[in-house]
C-alpha cells in the first residue's frame, strides 16, 4: 500500500 | 444507461506553449494527457456499479492491473471514426508518421490493429462503456482478497452486456461472445503500451507524473 500511495489516496477520497 | 451517464467529460491535451514543437514535446503532451486521463479513470471506476462495494485492496488490485486497458479503450473509442490517426484527445491526434518520429511506431501499429477490429464490428458507445468496465472487473490480478465479490462484479457487467446485445442485435446471438473475444487483443495492446511507456521512462527523455509512474511500476 505504501508503494502505491497516490492510488490509495485517490480511492479513499470520496469525490 | 448508468455507465453511459457516468462517462467522464473528455480530457483535452495541454501542450506546453513555452516548448517548441518537437518529438519530445509530442511525448510530453501525450504523457501529461494520459496521466490526467488516468486520474479520470480512477474517479470513473468508483461509479461502476459494484466497484465501490469491493474492498479497498481489491479496488487497487483491479485498477493496477486494468488501468491501461481502460485507457486504451478510451483512445480506441475516440479513434473509431478516423482511418489514419490515433485520437488521444479532440485536440491531440497523431498519425503514423508522427508516431514513428516520436518512437511510438509499435504502439501505433498495435492500436490501429485493435481499432480496425472494432471499426469492422461497428462498436457502439454502449459497448465501449461496458467493455471498459469489464476490463477492470476482468483484469486477472493475482492478489485479490475476495475473488467471489469480483466474480459477482464481473457477472453483473456480463449480464448487462448480454441484455444489451439481446435487445440491440437480436440477429447476431454471438455478438457478446465476439466482443469478449476481443479482450485478448486489448490486453496485448495494453501490454505493448506499458512496455512503450516503461521504455520511455528508462530512456529518461520525458518527464512523467508520479501517478503514472506509480501505476507503471504496478505493472
Amino acid at each position: 500500500k505504501e508503494k502505491h500511495k497516490i492510488l490509495h489516496r485517490l480511492l479513499q477520497n470520496s469525490s | 444507461s448508468h455507465l453511459l451517464m457516468m462517462e467522464p467529460t473528455p480530457v483535452c491535451a495541454m501542450p506546453d506553449p513555452t516548448t517548441p514543437d518537437s518529438d519530445i514535446k509530442t511525448l510530453m503532451t501525450l504523457c501529461d494527457l494520459l496521466n490526467r486521463e488516468l486520474l479520470v479513470v480512477i474517479g470513473w471506476a468508483k461509479h461502476i456499479p459494484g466497484f465501490s462495494a469491493l474492498s479497498l485492496v481489491d479496488q487497487m488490485a483491479l485498477l493496477q492491473s486494468g488501468w491501461m486497458e481502460a485507457l486504451i479503450l478510451v483512445v480506441v473509442s475516440r479513434s473509431l471514426s478516423f482511418t489514419e490517426e490515433l485520437v488521444f484527445a479532440g485536440n491531440f491526434r497523431l498519425d503514423r508518421a508522427q508516431c514513428r518520429a516520436a518512437g511510438l511506431q509499435d504502439l501505433y501499429t498495435a492500436l490501429k490493429h485493435l481499432i480496425s477490429k472494432y471499426q469492422q464490428m461497428h462498436l457502439s458507445p454502449e459497448e465501449v462503456v461496458t467493455l471498459k468496465a469489464m476490463v477492470l472487473a476482468n483484469s486477472d490480478s493475482g492478489s485479490v482478497e475476495n475473488p467471489e465479490a469480483i466474480q459477482q462484479f464481473q457477472d453483473v457487467l456480463h449480464e448487462a452486456l448480454q441484455d444489451f446485445e439481446t435487445g440491440r442485435h437480436p440477429g447476431d446471438p454471438h455478438r457478446t461472445g465476439k466482443l469478449l473475444m476481443t479482450l485478448p487483443l486489448l490486453r496485448q495492446t495494453a501490454n505493448r503500451a506499458v512496455d512503450t511507456f516503461c521504455r520511455l521512462q528508462l530512456e529518461g527523455r520525458v518527464p512523467m507524473h508520479k501517478l503514472f509512474l506509480e501505476m507503471l511500476e504496478a505493472k
